[in-house]
């Protein structure tokens, strides 16, 4: 594994972008996630559409009553991939632009699909094992405790306490060897998470926190997806 | 009073730092400058409010979001934590707006990525 690694430098992560007041994360999270693979497997890096997800995944997760993918009310990355894999793809952010509410009917068109799923899978809460997923399968789609994002600003985030409940949905495009030095000017590695909330959050809409200890559970619902190899109409 | 926490895991067990919990003898300084901050975020960020009540009740929750970034910043010391464009709202009106992710239970069939070699 290379000490170092941004997919940002290899062209495979789209510009950051906004969630609006509307709890649509989960949406973005798939998004990023398959923009990555679909780049990895055709060379294109197409933006593509949540308010698909938002409008059209009421997907469920069988093995538990009632918990369905709902628009801004929230959803689940993983049970947003299996819509898409049923659904056959998701189409160009330009085609079904995000409009922020999930008030509207669905409009997927088939014959407007620019990238699909081939398959998705979970990865275990190892951080060695996300590395290498991050480097072989591209971004990743991570869940995250956000209590301390509220009031981020910038830096390395490596709080001594944090909740290890997840309530937010991030992509994971990268991570760093030597990014913030605690104590002992010691350095320590980080993370690096594409964040949903516009680039006037965070650094320029990024979010970096650091690794070694699953710190706000980022390592323990991390999910890859890989894209059928075609290219976008 | 303090807060002591283990601030290193295994690998550097010997350091432990104590840090004040926040509600010591500067907050007062820190909230007197809460409506000049204040001012500067509505600016910032756009904010405006549809009454003079809600302009007060938005105050009330930025200078306790000011005091919870600086707490933060004693729980996180390598980031830096301040105000940002969800100063003025709740952590509740933060989580039902801005969160969204459901609880995850993990299917038994989920398909588990294979191992990957790590070495070199």
């Amino acid at each position: 594994l290379p000490t170092d690694f941004d997919w940002r430098d290899h062209g495979a992560v789209t510009g950051v972008k906004d969630q609006g007041s509307c709890g649509s994360c989960w949406s973005f999270s798939t998004t990023g996630a398959l923009e990555g693979a679909h780049y990895l497997s055709t060379g294109e890096l197409v933006s593509l559409s949540e308010q698909q997800l938002v409008d059209c995944d009421h997907e469920c997760d069988p093995q538990e009553y009632g918990a369905c993918d709902s628009g801004c009310n929230g959803g689940l990355m993983t049970t947003a991939f299996e819509y898409t894999l049923k659904a056959g793809g998701l189409e160009r952010e330009d085609d079904y632009p995000y409009t922020g509410n999930d008030r509207g009917a669905c409009k997927f068109d088939k014959s407007k699909i620019a990238a699909s799923v081939s398959n998705f899978s979970v990865i275990s809460v190892n951080e060695d094992q996300i590395a290498a997923n991050l480097v072989k399968h591209g971004p990743l789609a991570v869940g995250i405790n956000a209590v301390f994002m509220q009031t981020y600003m910038k830096g390395v985030s490596c709080p001594y306490i944090c909740g290890r409940h997840l309530d937010h949905g991030v992509l994971l495009v990268g991570y760093g060897s030597a990014g913030y030095a605690p104590i002992r000017f010691k350095e320590k590695p980080y993370w690096i998470i594409k964040n949903s909330w516009g680039e006037n959050w965070g650094e320029e809409g990024y979010y970096k926190i650091c690794r070694g200890r699953n710190v706000c559970g980022v390592d323990s619902m991390v999910s890859s997806v890989a894209a059928l190899q075609t290219k976008s109409q | 009073s303090a807060v002591v926490s283990d601030v290193v895991s295994e690998d550097d067990p010997l350091i432990r730092q104590v840090v004040s919990n926040g509600a010591g003898e500067d907050s007062d300084d820190h909230l007197l400058n809460a409506e000049h901050h204040f001012t500067l975020f509505k600016s910032k960020y756009g904010k405006t409010y549809a009454t003079q009540e809600e302009h007060d009740y938005r105050l009330g929750v930025f200078k306790a979001n000011l005091r919870r970034a600086k707490r933060h910043q004693l729980l996180d010391p390598t980031a830096v934590h301040g105000v940002t464009k969800f100063s003025d709202l709740t952590p509740s009106e933060f989580r039902r707006q801005f969160l969204g992710l459901r609880p995850l239970k993990l299917p038994a069939d989920a398909q588990k990525a294979p191992i990957l070699p790590t070495n070199d």
